[in-house]
């Protein structure tokens, strides 16, 4: 028996819309502390880490660990159904091949039901080593996405170098070149509005903007991204949920052959 | 030219 009742439903439709063009389908994992989800892209040049824990519900039951197979896009345009104010309510049964949403609108006064069908993944799962990061930048969740749409315009692949200096993102293309630098900035007057930069080492590694672009996606969800980098590790590009979990992309380097 | 990696390349299967 499987019961996860969440007040703020558009969490999950916003979770939903950052990670459903990136992953087709994936396991979620059910247990007793709260439900995870980790996939790769179909390249495998990308995964996803998701983290929801149980605190974050209203209620939540999970008698037994239960491993449910979900086509994110059938997930979503379910989940698209739900109103933004709307309480959203997981149901499911042990052995069933069905999972059921359940939305109520904040009055009460709608209740739908949608009942969808679960499928067999044969997904592998990778086990993510904890790792020191040579650098750790702290930024505006906006300002990211920005500054990934714009070089996007440019050229197709970013190059994230941290020095004592700042955080600077560069692209080339046919038309040019672009650099835009951040310099730490914690004289704001809210704390979301810094950009942080932590840096043991300078770092310096070349990333596909395509993917990167897909990450910004989930912007509704944080007003804050962590990007934390080491050079021959992949990129984490993470997105905290408030007081639930988070959303993190891992991201492979393009490397010098 | 610098070429794509992947995940796996990095993390390993549990």
């Amino acid at each position: 028996m499987l019961e996860l009742r969440l007040v703020q439903g558009s969490l999950l439709k916003k979770v939903l819309e950052s990670i459903k063009d990136l992953v087709n389908d994936a396991n979620f994992d059910f247990s007793s502390s709260g439900f995870s989800l980790q996939s790769m892209d179909s390249s495998h040049v990308a995964l996803v880490a998701l983290l929801l824990k149980s605190e974050g519900f209203e209620h939540y039951r999970c008698d037994r660990n239960t491993s449910m197979g979900m086509n994110l896009g059938n997930m979503s345009k379910m989940l698209k159904c739900a109103g933004n104010d709307d309480i959203i309510t997981i149901k499911g049964d042990d052995g069933s091949d069905t999972v059921t949403f359940m939305f109520e609108s904040p009055t009460q006064d709608k209740i739908a039901d949608f009942e969808m069908k679960l499928m067999d993944i044969d997904s592998e799962h990778l086990g993510i080593p904890e790792a020191e990061y040579h650098a750790i930048v702290k930024m505006p969740s906006a300002e990211f996405a920005r500054i990934c749409k714009d070089l996007a315009s440019i050229g197709d692949t970013v190059v994230i170098s941290v020095t004592k200096e700042g955080v600077k993102f560069s692209t080339r293309g046919d038309i040019g070149t672009a650099n835009i630098v951040l310099r730490q900035n914690t004289t704001v007057d809210k704390p979301e509005d810094a950009t942080v930069i932590e840096m043991n080492e300078p770092v310096s590694m070349t990333f596909a903007l395509r993917y990167m672009n897909s990450f910004t996606k989930a912007t509704p969800l944080s007003n804050t991204v962590t990007i934390s980098m080491s050079p021959d590790l992949p990129v984490v590009v993470e997105y905290k949920i408030a007081e639930m979990g988070y959303v993190r992309f891992y991201l492979a380097p393009k490397m010098e052959e | 030219g610098s070429k794509q990696s992947t995940i796996t390349k990095f993390f390993n299967k549990v």
